[in-house]
């Protein structure tokens, strides 16, 4: 899965997620990727967010929107983004990944699984990574 | 505001020898977003020129390099969504289109709807000017020895060939 999450200089968010989702699939097996609310989440008045990892759990955990619903009620970007994935995965067993732009344009990126490739430009600096910590 | 653009090429059980290739790929992705962003383009724009980039990128799970279901076929899903007015557009089970997130753009800015699947999302594409490419062009040789693998070993979830006792992918 592929994810990206955008402010532009009206201050208008976009998410993107794109996926060809796990190996050995049923025919006909939807993912959590095209599910508004579970792979992609995009409000101005709060932030973005686009998910990766286990499917069936993040969709049954709308986790895209659980970290959306914490920064709402006033939870920065990268904790929401850790207790919603980590809440997924301690309820469901199955891991994920996150990231997470605010309306302010903070940052937040979390993975329970191994590792999660992710990049971002800020203030003409690129930051990147793949492993935790 | 300053423009920012974030993005992650896939979580889960990603062996060693994969590790470059994504960190190169998503490097190239984000400053393919940045650049639209830095031209005064929008955040819509932004995202679908960075996803474009990683579905084009045979180290990532989405487009060229898709993983296979169990037929040994590329379906592929996507989202879009625009926070100014929470419109969305979203796909799924599309094959043999090499960009399915301009797919779902389009059921985003062209549609009345905001989720089509499977035949209708073909119809829909081929009705807004894309065209297909033949299915073997989408299908990878990590693709194939991952659903080879799946088919030997059974642990349904993985994404990436090469590791163990982790499932749970991207």
């Amino acid at each position: 899965t592929v994810g990206a999450v955008a402010i532009d200089k009206y201050g208008h968010i976009a998410v993107a997620t794109s996926t060809g989702g796990m190996s050995g699939k049923a025919v006909g097996r939807i993912g959590d990727t095209p599910l508004i609310g579970s792979g992609t989440y995009a409000d101005d008045n709060i932030g973005g967010v686009s998910t990766t990892g286990h499917g069936e759990s993040i969709l049954k955990y709308c986790l895209a929107h659980s970290i959306i619903k914490l920064m709402e009620n006033g939870t920065d970007a990268n904790t929401a983004t850790k207790e919603a994935v980590t809440g997924m995965t301690n309820r469901l067993k199955n891991t994920a990944g996150a990231i997470t732009l605010s309306k302010n344009g903070d940052v937040g990126i979390y993975f329970s699984s191994k590792r999660m490739s992710w990049a971002y430009i800020k203030s003409n600096k690129i930051f990147y990574g793949i492993e935790h910590n | 505001m300053e423009p920012i653009i974030l993005i992650h090429g896939g979580a889960g059980d990603i062996p060693q020898n994969r590790v470059k290739g994504k960190l190169d790929g998503v490097k190239v992705a984000v400053i393919a977003g940045h650049k639209i962003l830095a031209q005064g383009g929008s955040a819509l724009d932004a995202v679908e020129a960075a996803v474009l980039s990683m579905e084009d990128d045979e180290n990532f799970n989405a487009g060229y390099g898709s993983v296979l279901n169990l037929r040994g076929e590329v379906a592929m899903e996507a989202s879009i969504m625009r926070g100014e007015d929470l419109n969305a557009g979203a796909v799924t089970l599309v094959k043999d289109f090499p960009h399915p997130i301009s797919i779902a753009y389009k059921v985003l800015t062209d549609s009345p709807h905001s989720f089509i699947g499977g035949e209708g999302a073909k119809l829909f594409a081929l009705d807004k000017g894309f065209t297909t490419v033949p299915p073997e062009s989408l299908i990878s040789e990590n693709a194939k020895n991952a659903l080879e693998e799946f088919l030997q070993h059974g642990e349904l979830g993985r994404t990436e060939i090469g590791m163990k006792n982790e499932g749970g992918v991207g």
